[in-house]
């Protein structure tokens, strides 16, 4: 059975460079039914090892999902606790203490039942969790690495509070899978206010980026998205369609402090205060209203759009046009539209996106406007840079190499 | 449930298979066997080929003896060094109690290999990062605009 399943499975792999891995992104797992353990219940054992496989999806293009009604030698990893001689396994278990798992290459993982195994965050025992993110590491082709802080250490080390896969464990596995890429449908920093303790208010922002049904903060002090995100919109952000958005605004002047989001030929005003959409604008006209009421002269369906402190205008962004819609006066700009390669001269001639943009996203941390489209996005050049016009594009950079570990999980593993 | 009769389950947990510790260098040899740090003929024995081929005396057989237990006590001296230099310990060469209890710790069965991937590697890799990138990922560190 086993050369059979190895048969099988030569097929799906490749060797690259001296390192095999799975030729594949999506892979099946699944809790073997003769190797339940005895400490936990089946609920908390799946619940474990499905967290366990979105640890390694959030920080790899890879994604993994349950499956229970495949033929056993259609599942791509199996695991299974067992004590001694276990599960037909020709590598004997020792008991209580020293060894506590092992797996193989590209296969299965085996847990030895006689450790006490227990749930994250218990105080006691060996944390499941942290032991199946390292078997998986394995059978992903991960060997040990003798790293303080690396999941891949081969000694067990108790759990201190929540760990996470770091920089360098992402690079390892990244290096076997390739980075997570992808174009987004919007991408924009959330303002919002808090008082210290003081009584002093601040005013602080988040960054987030959306691909259509799924969004993630991005941390940019640490260079990588919150632990756990993707989630869906619906569950963030409330009364926003569940596929997503095409655009996002923030009008932020003397006068107004509005967000808007664009979906088709519709927009919402959206409610910070209470974290929802409002039902109705100040004269009493329902939300969605039609994008062509609320900002005469621009119609859906758009590309997107952004609002620009600088000049008090909304920028949006369709095929190859962009129109500037001055918000003081409530209507577009005389010059509108204006083709994007215009208003958006190209630095090196050639290297533009012409149109179709994904994206436009002001962003604080960089204090510059960035042009995404696809896989790769176009910096806004600033003023601080007096060789330069004020709004001319910088030559294409891949998104990956800005911003780090986006990455896409399995549907049956979103909250 | 796993089966237990007593209240507080001593019963069982009494019952559970304790492993073997790492107590001398017998067992210390094993442990380094099996998990690489010795590999299975690292040293050619001589006496063994010499013997094969019938071509050995008494005095020969005892000095390559002597040989090959010098090679075996390298052997293990030096995967004992690789152990403590690994897990951060005095490489003294010597299994002294930090490298004993280093050795029953709860660990992985996978063996160590040397070889670990080449992190900086990547399809698209972060060494195509110019300078200018340095520059603004250490620039994230500043505090976000305030109004």
């Amino acid at each position: 059975k086993k050369r059979h399943l190895e048969a099988l499975l030569k097929s799906r792999r490749r060797r690259d460079a001296g390192h095999m891995a799975f030729s594949k992104t999506l892979l099946k797992w699944r809790l073997i039914g003769e190797g339940y353990s005895s400490q936990l219940s089946i609920d908390e054992q799946k619940y474990i090892f499905r967290l366990a496989f979105r640890m390694w999806s959030e920080v790899s293009p890879l994604q993994f999902v349950e499956d229970v009604h495949s033929p056993l030698e259609d599942i791509d990893i199996r695991l299974g606790f067992g004590t001694g001689r276990h599960l037909g396994c020709s590598q004997r278990f020792d008991g209580a203490g020293r060894e506590f798992a092992h797996a193989w290459f590209l296969g299965d993982i085996h847990f030895d039942d006689d450790e006490h195994f227990t749930v994250p965050n218990t105080g006691n025992g060996i944390s499941l969790l942290k032991v199946a993110v390292h078997e998986i590491g394995h059978v992903l082709g991960l060997p040990h690495i003798y790293r303080p802080g690396s999941i891949m250490q081969p000694s067990y080390l108790p759990q201190d509070g929540g760990f996470e896969l770091d920089w360098m464990d992402r690079k390892s596995i990244q290096s076997l899978y390739g980075v997570c890429t992808g174009g987004f449908s919007t991408v924009f920093d959330w303002i919002r206010k808090e008082q210290t303790p003081y009584g002093e208010v601040v005013v602080r922002f988040n960054t987030y980026f959306m691909r259509g049904g799924l969004y993630w903060l991005y941390e940019n002090r640490k260079n990588r998205t919150r632990f756990g995100d993707p989630v869906a919109v619906q569950v963030g952000w409330h009364g926003l369609p569940s596929g997503g958005v095409d655009a996002y605004i923030h009008v932020w002047n003397r006068k107004t402090d509005a967000v808007y989001f664009f979906k088709g030929v519709q927009y919402w005003r959206y409610d910070s205060e209470n974290d929802q959409v409002f039902t109705e604008d100040s004269d009493g006209h329902s939300y969605p209203r039609l994008i062509s009421e609320g900002f005469p002269g621009v119609s859906g369906p758009l590309d997107t759009a952004y609002y620009d402190r600088r000049d008090a205008h909304i920028y949006f962004f369709k095929g190859s046009q962009v129109f500037r819609f001055d918000v003081r006066r409530n209507r577009l700009a005389s010059s509108s539209p204006r083709l994007l390669s215009e208003v958006f001269p190209a630095f090196v001639p050639g290297n533009h996106p012409i149109g179709h943009l994904d994206a436009a996203y002001f962003s604080y941390t960089h204090n510059s406007v960035f042009l995404l489209k696809g896989s790769g996005f176009w910096r806004v050049s600033s003023r601080r840079r007096a060789s330069l016009s004020t709004s001319v594009l910088l030559p294409r950079r891949e998104l990956d190499q800005q911003w780090f570990d986006i990455c896409d999980v399995h549907h049956s593993s979103l909250r | 449930e796993k089966i237990f009769h007593s209240r507080d389950h001593s019963d069982v947990l009494n019952d559970i298979h304790q492993a073997e510790l790492i107590t001398d260098s017998d067992t210390a040899e094993v442990f380094l066997s099996k998990y690489g740090f010795i590999k299975a003929g690292d040293v050619d024995d001589p006496q063994t080929s010499a013997e094969a081929s019938g071509e050995m005396d008494i005095g020969v057989s005892l000095d390559l003896q002597e040989a090959g237990s010098t090679s075996h006590d390298l052997q293990f001296l030096t995967a004992l060094k690789d152990f403590q230099r690994l897990n951060a310990l005095p490489v003294t060469g010597v299994f002294d109690d930090a490298t004993k209890a280093a050795m029953n710790k709860p660990r992985c069965g996978v063996t160590d290999q040397n070889e670990e991937p080449d992190s900086t590697a990547e399809p698209d890799s972060t060494s195509t990062l110019d300078h200018t990138d340095a520059e603004t990922r250490t620039s994230r560190n500043t505090q976000p605009p305030v109004r």
